[in-house]
């Protein structure tokens, strides 16, 4: 369901080009779990924004479901940003002003749920991530950590079938960030597409296939045996 | 040099009350390199805003190279938190609006250093943690650990006589991770203090002493033998 070809993304500074993708072909199919790794700035969460539709190659093509994204109009990128795919960005990128709630909610006002379950879903989904004692709170109210937690709820509650995850438990100890894996183990098993960028081995190994990038290329892509 | 008696934070959100600290004792002396462990939304981010002058507490005492913080005037306070403590913070806080470079040099601007030694310093800081090539990159145009290292580098760049970083290498691959870690070790071996915030335990082994919170209070304070 996801296919890149030749997919680069070069930035032009002044007189010296970033290739902070240099070349990439990969293919995913549906109910696929895949951890991502690799040095720090080798392209892993550039190749998530383009897989995510949030940024565009420069050179190659990016199929989603069988469908060319550069082809895509503007409703069917909304439809595709906002209700297919679920993303956890390495930033949170969590809106300021409103609560835990509000912003778990967003996704799914964009898929038209009625407030009175909106609100007890985002509920459920915070509880889930051990927030359940912080739902008035706003971001900057919330330990780094704990902000962490918020995007991973607002990016599974309403199940997309493909989950992005850009270092989900960056900022968690090992007993919380295992509670998040569980969850992305559950969200699997219901039969969703699952890609997740880590640099820590343990958090990879919940995954059936490993990636691992290195200068805007893939050097490695194995399959690894059920956990 | 940095005395905690009876700290605490306490929040009042409407009706509730949210202890991030809940009565914290700690006494750190001159050259100690201490690892601050423990679970998400323990307290380890509130301890070290307050360490580093940037919070105060609602009660108990502090006390800084034999001064009380709350004593402090505004000139003492700023010279503290600009040329006596560095400080990686969890969300980096990097200027947005201006490159790596100048971004690195804020501390010597502060230590009244001249452009061009200031200059040098700041290009040396970055190539120490392998920004080399990314000196004139603003922060957007960075990865999630490339700014990371920036941060790390403003911190240390005017050799700082207490180092406070909070989650150091929560978005760094093992080996980048390692390098920075090579730098606090030389850091600490000048005689400077450390305390590292983090949830790795193969990061908090290279320290010398290991304090683990649990709900805004110390739970455990222990030596760890020479690495
Ligand atoms: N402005 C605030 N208002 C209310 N509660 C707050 C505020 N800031 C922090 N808290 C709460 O204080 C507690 C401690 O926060 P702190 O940031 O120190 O945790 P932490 O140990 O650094 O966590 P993490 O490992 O997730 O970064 C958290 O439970 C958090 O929700
Ligand atoms: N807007 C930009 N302009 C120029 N270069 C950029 C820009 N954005 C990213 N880069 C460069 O592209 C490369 C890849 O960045 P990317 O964020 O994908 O890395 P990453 O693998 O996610 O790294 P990390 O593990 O540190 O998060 C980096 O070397 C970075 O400096
Ligand atoms: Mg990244
Ligand atoms: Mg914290």
């Amino acid at each position: 369901i996801i296919e890149l070809n030749g997919v680069k993304k070069i930035y032009q500074m002044g007189t010296e080009r970033v290739h902070a993708l240099d070349g990439v072909d990969l293919v995913i199919n549906r109910n696929e779990y895949v951890a991502i790794m690799g040095p720090s700035g080798s392209g892993k969460s550039t190749m998530m924004n383009i897989i995510g539709c949030l940024d565009t190659p420069t050179h190659g093509t990016y199929v989603l479901n069988s469908q060319e994204v550069s082809e895509m109009d503007d409703n069917e990128l909304a439809n595709v940003r906002n209700q297919e795919i679920g993303f956890v960005f390495q930033t949170f990128n969590l809106l300021p002003r409103v609560n835990c709630l509000q912003n778990v909610e967003l996704p799914l006002i964009y898929s038209g749920k009625r407030k009175g379950v909106r609100r007890e879903m985002a509920a459920q989904a915070l509880r889930n991530v051990g927030l359940g004692d912080r739902m008035t709170h706003r971001p900057n109210e919330l330990s780094g950590g704990q902000r962490q937690r918020v995007a991973v709820a607002r990016a599974i509650v309403n199940e997309p079938s493909i989950l992005l995850a850009d270092e989900p438990t960056g900022n968690l100890d090992t007993k919380t960030g295992n509670e998040i894996m569980l969850l992305f183990e559950a969200l699997y098993r219901k039969g969703n597409t699952l890609l997740v960028v880590t640099h820590e081995e343990e958090i990879a190994r919940h995954a059936r296939r490993i990636i691992r990038l290195r200068d805007g290329l893939i050097e490695v892509d194995e399959r690894v045996d059920d956990p």
